[in-house]
């Protein structure tokens, strides 16, 4: 996984 | 966005606003921790650097201002408004911050998922938020003597953490491809931190006394 899943967290 | 997390954001957000609503209220900082607050700062700070770049929602960005807006603002209170200033317990809040910000920063260069300045950086703020509440909790344990507001404030934060849990169980069963090992780690040992706050907070709670921790 890039991570980019986890960004839309705050 | 599902309920954990909704529930989860406005937790925080909750508790920002009963802190700030003591600080700029009752002029009062009593029983909170600076390190604490600068460290939320700095996890904020190199969290969201994305903020003008990646545009995920309104919702995102108005709330990463807010978080920005509000722990940069609370540092300031603490540390230059005169009537706060003086509520400061500064000979309790002795807890080494430096000792937590250096570690982080060398696990987030050893363990990140991209090796880049953002990534890094973002990899840091998950490490540092983990531990940053350990020298809030430390001067409460010191004070003893625990106020409402204090008491609801770190109640909220814990509640924030739990219900972070609660939103990635609900993604991971949900979305393809939703694993974050940095992310869920992290999370949980900061939800672990507060286990013991949480259990005097309840039965302190339940038995309708005044909250104190044992020494």
């Amino acid at each position: 996984s890039s991570g980019t899943n986890v960004k839309d967290e705050l | 966005m599902n309920a954990f997390r909704l529930a989860g954001d406005m937790t925080h957000l909750i508790s920002v606003l009963v802190l700030l609503l003591k600080i700029h209220t009752i002029k009062s900082c009593a029983g909170i921790s600076l390190k604490t607050q600068e460290l939320y700062a700095l996890v904020f700070a190199t969290r969201y650097l994305d903020i003008f770049t990646d545009f995920i929602s309104l919702y995102n960005t108005v709330m990463k201002l807010i978080f920005l807006g509000s722990s940069f603002s609370i540092v300031w209170y603490m540390r230059r408004h005169k009537l706060v200033q003086r509520s400061y317990d500064k000979d309790h809040d002795t807890f080494r911050h430096q000792l937590l910000v250096l570690p982080c920063l060398i696990l987030a260069l050893l363990i990140h998922e991209q090796f880049t300045f953002k990534e890094v950086m973002w990899t840091f703020s998950i490490y540092l938020e983990a531990v940053a509440i350990l020298p809030q909790l430390v001067l409460l344990q010191r004070t003893r003597n625990i106020d409402n507001l204090t008491g609801q404030y770190v109640f909220f934060l814990g509640a924030y953490r739990s219900l972070y849990i609660l939103n990635w169980i609900y993604r991971y069963f949900t979305e393809p491809h939703y694993v974050h090992w940095i992310t869920w780690i992290s999370g949980l040992v900061q939800t672990l931190l507060y286990a013991d706050f949480f259990y005097y907070y309840i039965s302190s709670w339940k038995n309708n006394v005044k909250l104190t921790l044992p020494a």
